[in-house]
């Protein structure tokens, strides 16, 4: 199945 | 600060109480704005409510006020929809917002005190992306499919193509798609589908988290998505009269 990623591989926490 | 319904600021609750329970708001001379992700990090939303959105508004000094959603909800749920609210801050005394909600056909008027909480807030730098494809349609419409087909199954897949628009969701016992292609004889503009992209291009996200969103169909009567191959997706709906909008990012799901 599909595994659902994080926000946080794509934007950067400040 | 003073709107003039308090439906907005309830459909914005709505929209975002599934996600967040507390979050900070930036108050400064632009307006009232907020980001927050949710517990799982999957979902970022933005709330943007300008000066414009409001009959009256000043803010002398840049505030944070952080809400508490809950408590928040509870005394929203005081207001009618068409009462005028009035939200003040003090800038000696952070500790809480005094609302008012003034009700002028039968001059009614209450008030409440909502105290502050002390939020240590998540902020996430979105850069500005170059999108692969951009679809605006009607906010009903688009709720109406997605909730349609997060009953078929839990992926929702978006593919943009020449073909048009598809949305499928598949499950143990059965798949469905829905196919909108650009519309060519719609004259109202907020009932038209509207389709740009540069390659075709195909994403799945996780149908619950796109229920979520949907949500703010009640403030907007569009909603444009913004997609990227491999790149979160944005679901934004602006509100009328430059009154502000709502975003959600929402991340893919991948093999």
């Amino acid at each position: 199945g599909l595994a659902q990623r994080g926000l946080s591989t794509f934007f950067r926490l400040i | 600060a003073r709107l003039p319904r308090s439906a907005v600021l309830k459909k914005i609750l709505d929209s975002v109480k599934d996600l967040v329970k507390e979050t900070n708001w930036d108050c400064n001379e632009e307006g009232m704005s907020m980001q927050a992700l949710d517990t799982g990090r999957i979902v970022l939303v933005e709330v943007m409510l300008r000066e414009a959105a409001f009959e009256s508004y000043a803010c002398e000094v840049p505030m944070t006020l952080g809400i508490d959603m809950e408590p928040f909800g509870k005394v929203l749920r005081c207001a009618g929809g068409d009462e005028k609210v009035t939200i003040k801050a003090s800038r000696n005394d952070q500790d809480h917002i005094e609302l008012v909600f003034e009700n002028e056909e039968k001059e009614r008027m209450s008030a409440f005190e909502l105290k502050l909480m002390d939020i240590d807030g998540e902020h996430m730098a979105v850069p500005d992306a170059e999108w692969g494809a951009e679809i605006s349609m009607p906010s009903s419409e688009f709720k109406k499919i997605v909730m349609d087909l997060a009953e078929i199954g839990s992926d929702l897949t978006i593919a943009v193509s020449k073909l048009g628009v598809t949305f499928t969701a598949q499950g143990n016992n059965c798949k469905g798609s829905m196919v909108l292609q650009p519309s060519t004889a719609v004259d109202k503009k907020s009932e038209q589908v509207a389709i740009s992209f540069t390659e075709p291009l195909e994403m799945t996200f996780a149908a619950p988290y796109m229920k979520m969103i949907t949500k703010a169909a009640a403030l907007s009567s569009t909603v444009t998505l913004s997609l990227d191959e491999a790149c979160p997706i944005c679901v934004r709906y602006e509100m009328e009269d430059n009154a502000g909008h709502i975003k959600y990012y929402l991340a893919p799901k991948e093999d």
